[in-house]
């Protein structure tokens, strides 16, 4: 059985979830039309790297985008742009293989199969980066069935990444 | 109890698996 057969999309979705309230961003991100903005993922990477993702990058983010598919979309496009380039600029890492985000299906249609693929990049990006120590600390405080998804999600990006 | 056990094995693979993470050298073009 390979990493991915074994990762339950629904399952990622809703543990990465309850991952990304660790956080502690500002904006509300209790459930999965919560996030379909984007704004919740932009304030997170923000956190994983002020430098890279600066305010400068987050004034790209529309921060009230209602009920405006189009305009998450937008902001939804920018982000994954922004984690793929980090990956490639400062990570050092390209993610060959890995199924892309569909953000037109999160933005339109609040998917949360294709919302778990992207917030799976970020957890890449915060086990990864300088600050990496004290989100995997943050992860092994979680529930044991969140910390098994979440190294799941892991070992899959990670038999993806070539440097 | 095996589902202690079991419980107790679970435990050693995540805590194992997020200690390598931590000390995995991160990887950057400098």
């Amino acid at each position: 059985m390979s990493t991915s057969e074994s990762l339950d999309r629904m399952e990622l979705c809703e543990s990465l979830l309850t991952w990304i309230q660790t956080f502690g961003v500002e904006a509300p991100c209790k459930t999965v039309e919560d996030l379909t903005s984007g704004v919740v993922m932009a304030q997170a990477l923000q956190k994983i790297d002020i430098v890279y993702f600066s305010d400068a990058w987050i004034s790209r983010i529309k921060p009230e985008v209602g009920d405006n598919w189009r305009l998450k979309i937008s902001n939804l496009k920018k982000i994954l742009k922004g984690i793929l380039d980090y990956n490639q600029e400062i990570l050092g890492q390209h993610i060959n293989d890995f199924i892309l985000p569909d953000v037109s299906m999160i933005g339109e249609h609040s998917d949360a199969a294709e919302l778990g693929r992207m917030l799976q990049l970020i957890l890449g990006c915060a086990v990864n980066c300088e600050q990496k120590q004290e989100y995997i600390q943050t992860i092994m405080m979680m529930e044991e069935s969140v910390q098994h998804v979440v190294m799941t999600a892991i070992q899959e990006l990670m038999s993806k990444e070539t440097p | 109890d095996p589902n202690m056990k079991a419980g107790a094995a679970n435990e050693g693979v995540l805590a194992n698996f997020f200690n390598s993470l931590l000390s995995k050298k991160t990887g950057s073009p400098g």
